[in-house]
């Protein structure tokens, strides 16, 4: 599966309408039920309901002035994949979080919002599946702008070295975010 | 005089003594009447007692009242007053006859007229008395009345006995034992109809007692169904031969059976024709060791009460159909010595059976899927000209086909892929192409497989090779070693178990369905993608590498297909949305990212933090699309269908809709 997701690239139009593609198995994940397995946590935010603390907006705002990203001014079609590679060490459990924003539905043409949610959801399974084949793997760091956003790909990586997400919280007010090893990173 | 009094004191019987010459018929005619009366007079006494005791009233009144208080009497009862004068008649018929007798009987009427006297006297002191005597002296009274009246009849009885045994016709005394019998007789008829009158009403009391009564009508019950059951199970079993007679064309035997013993019953009764019935019997006693024999041969074959009726039936033609042609050889130890090698033959007489029909279909579907395979491989051919170690497996098969050296498949597969496993710089460079190079891997590992199905199973396949691959790693080599050892098995016993060929057949069809409906599966999720047989390919590797594999390209073409795809190991992905939306957005974003994720091959995907319930329903409608084999398009297509359903219905104005996993569930 792997090298298939590696030789998958998101520039690649899905034809999502007419794929073949056998559809997967569903359950609600319960905590009790441990194994152990690696684990791929996948946290989607939407970036207008995301309430995030003083401290991690001054991160992010921190972030955003170095690689040119405000989370006001994310298009649509954009995603933010924030990846905490330094958990994978603690835990068999690597976790994302995919900031995106949702785009309106248009009443018109059904198709293309949810074409347009579906390739966000894609960009942030596949970056959260294969984070080290990703094409869009820019560091907040990097000094060249053209970089942080991909022509292509409307979707950025955040690499912290710490990432602190309250994954077991139910309620979307009380996330909170800290990318306190992204502001390192772009130091570094 | 009392009523016990012994005849023998009578004057009449003194009379007969006294004249025994000529004379005994007067003498008994007065005797018998005097005892006529006495009976008459007694029985309306008792009559009278009994109708006084049945009114309850207790008075008293003379037997013979003066005629003065006549009609002072009279109002008191009707009962007595028809008791007197029956009293009074007999009386007064007795004492005329009395009279006409001649003037000894007037002896006679004084000894009436003292008992009737003293009957009054006695009756005398108690008139006019009512309620005097309390009613258990009265009852006590009437029952020693009652004694009294039953021994004079018994005595009466025995006296009548004895004096019938003087009796003489024409001359001849009637022997005393014919008399006594006729009484006795007479007597115990109407005994024992009294005593099953009353057998009978206590019967029906004490039955109606007893069917009130929970506890003994349950203990009956238990009682009748043990004992049903028991026959119960006799009369399953009859009827289960009888069903397996039937189904085994005895129907013909039993009928002429049944008409034989027919004839028979009907032969015995005719006596002129002895002859002919120690023919019947002869019959009969044949026939009955015919019936012996195959009911032993029943009970031999109910041993296997497991097959089903069809089984028996493919079984019996099978035996039949031996024996046939163990009568066309006419040798039986050649046949025996040649029945192993002789399968072939065995197997096309078998072939009106279900397991040959299986075995056809499932051929037929090997065939059809080699023929896909080929069809496939062929339009590949024409445009991977440029890739030389892709050997296409049409030349490989034909390879196969042309090998004799007994180099196996699975080695000629495992060469081929190690020439593709090393290829030159300038050849496999390009990812493309090296996909397409890992389909038509697969497509060789797969119509390797089926020719190894075809082949090795000895199936009439005159197009398919011979080989003989021994390779325990596919499934069909489990059949194929079962095969082998029903061979083995067929040689060591010269007799063919034909029960255990069945089995190891059953078993074999069973495997083979099974690898066939895998195939088919295969085929029919694979045939129309591109990209399929790739992904087929990485399944199986992912079988066998149960984790990623972080860097290079993975070419581990070790010729194994995916033994189970459900149970490819993967990372656990849990997703956690963490958006404030409402629950049809929540819902359509949760089914979106399930597109999504099956897009991406994610074995297993989870939702976290669900806590208001609103993807409940999300795994349900999974386990239904994936049983229903929808695909990701399939499933977008459906998703589209809701939206655009919902949108009409909000421009409608029509709000109250079901929800998107309703809406699957029901949809799907």
């Amino acid at each position: 599966m792997m090298s298939y997701l590696r030789s998958f690239q998101m520039s690649d139009p899905i034809d999502w309408l007419h794929s073949s593609r056998g559809v997967c198995k569903v359950d609600l994940y319960s905590p009790t039920e441990r194994r152990e397995q690696e684990r791929k946590v996948i946290c989607f935010v939407d970036v207008a309901t995301l309430n995030v603390e003083d401290k991690g907006s001054k991160d992010a705002g921190g972030s955003s002035s170095g690689g040119d990203l405000t989370l006001e001014h994310l298009e649509d079609k954009e995603i933010i994949v924030i990846k905490d590679i330094e958990k994978k060490e603690q835990s068999k459990t690597e976790g994302s979080i995919c900031l995106f924003k949702q785009a309106p539905s248009d009443p018109i043409s059904v198709l293309n919002w949810l074409l347009n949610d579906l390739q966000k959801y894609a960009l942030g399974f596949q970056h959260a599946l294969s984070p080290s084949a990703s094409n869009c793997k820019h560091k907040i760091g990097d000094t060249e702008n053209e970089h942080h956003r991909y022509p292509h790909e409307n979707c950025y990586s955040v690499y912290a070295d710490q990432v602190n997400v309250d994954y077991t919280t139910n309620r979307p007010q009380s996330l909170r975010v800290e990318m306190t090893a992204a502001k390192n990173t772009n130091n570094n | 005089q009392s009523p016990s009094t012994p005849p023998a004191k009578s004057p009449s019987t003194q009379r007969a003594v006294m004249s025994p010459e000529g004379e005994c018929s007067m003498d008994d005619l007065s005797f018998y009447v005097n005892r006529l009366s006495n009976l008459v007079v007694q029985m309306a006494h008792k009559e009278i007692k009994e109708k006084l005791e049945n009114g309850n009233k207790c008075f008293h009144h003379s037997i013979y009242p003066p005629s003065g208080d006549k009609g002072k009497n009279s109002p008191r009862s009707a009962v007595s007053k028809i008791a007197s004068e029956m009293v009074h008649d007999a009386v007064e018929i007795t004492s005329a006859e009395m009279r006409g007798t001649g003037g000894e009987e007037c002896r006679e009427g004084g000894r009436k007229t003292f008992l009737y006297s003293e009957l009054s006297n006695k009756n005398k002191g108690g008139d006019k008395q009512i309620c005097q005597k309390d009613s258990k002296e009265f009852a006590d009274s009437i029952s020693k009345g009652l004694m009294v009246y039953a021994n004079q009849v018994a005595s009466d009885m025995m006296l009548s006995v004895m004096k019938t045994l003087k009796v003489h016709t024409s001359g001849k005394p009637i022997p005393a034992c014919v008399v006594l019998k006729k009484v006795l007789l007479k007597h115990t008829k109407d005994i024992v109809s009294d005593l099953i009158d009353s057998c009978l009403k206590n019967l029906h009391n004490i039955t109606g007692v007893l069917m009130t009564d929970s506890d003994f009508v349950s203990a009956v019950k238990r009682n009748l169904f043990n004992h049903g059951r028991q026959n119960a199970t006799d009369i399953m079993e009859a009827m289960l031969k009888r069903l397996v007679s039937a189904l085994l064309g005895e129907k013909k035997d039993s009928k002429s059976q049944s008409l034989l013993y027919a004839s028979l019953k009907a032969g015995s009764h005719d006596l002129k024709s002895k002859n002919q019935n120690k023919n019947q019997s002869l019959e009969f006693s044949t026939m009955k060791a015919e019936m012996k024999g195959k009911d032993k041969g029943k009970i031999k074959s109910d041993q296997c009460k497991s097959l089903s009726s069809a089984e028996r039936v493919g079984e019996h033609i099978l035996k039949e159909s031996l024996n046939m042609w163990n009568q066309k050889q006419g040798n039986q130890g050649k046949m025996i010595s040649k029945a192993c090698t002789s399968r072939e033959e065995k197997r096309e007489k078998i072939s009106s059976s279900t397991d040959s029909l299986a075995k056809d279909l499932i051929v037929s579907a090997l065939k059809l899927i080699q023929y896909h395979l080929t069809q496939q491989a062929k339009g590949k051919d024409s445009v991977e000209d440029d890739c030389p170690s892709t050997t296409s497996y049409m030349t490989q098969s034909a390879q196969y086909e042309k090998s004799s050296s007994g180099q196996s498949t699975k080695a000629l597969s495992m060469k081929h892929l190690e020439s593709r496993g090393a290829p030159g710089p300038s050849n496999c460079l390009k990812e493309a192409q090296q996909a397409d190079c890992q389909k038509l891997d697969v497509s060789n590992i797969v119509l390797t497989l089926i020719q190894k199905l075809l082949s090795e199973n000895n199936f009439n396949c005159d197009d398919l090779s011979e080989s003989e691959n021994k390779s325990t790693e596919l499934r069909a080599n489990k059949a194929t070693s079962m095969s082998k050892r029903g061979e083995e098995q067929c040689q060591e016993n010269p007799e063919l178990d034909f029960t255990g060929m069945k089995q190891m057949n059953r078993q074999f069809i069973d495997q083979l369905v099974e690898s066939v409906m895998k195939l088919c599966l295969i085929m029919a999720k694979y045939s129309n993608n591109g990209e399929a047989l790739a992904e087929l390919e990485e399944q199986g590797s992912m079988a066998n590498n149960s984790h990623y594999q972080a860097g290079g390209p993975r070419c581990s073409h070790d010729g194994a297909m995916p033994q189970n795809f459900e149970e490819f190991p993967g990372p656990e992905v849990i997703v956690n949305n963490q958006c404030s939306t409402s629950s049809l957005q929540k819902q359509l974003q949760a089914v979106l990212q399930w597109i999504a994720a099956s897009q991406f091959n994610v074995p297993m995907l989870y939702f976290m933090g669900d806590d208001d319930g609103q993807l409940d329903k999300l795994p349900e409608v999974s386990a239904k699309a994936a049983e229903k084999g929808y695909s990701v398009g399939d499933l977008l297509q459906e998703v589209m269908k809701f939206a655009k359903e919902r949108q009409l219905d909000e421009a409608v104005g029509n709000m109250a809709r079901k929800q998107l996993l309703d809406w699957l569930l029901t949809n799907l």
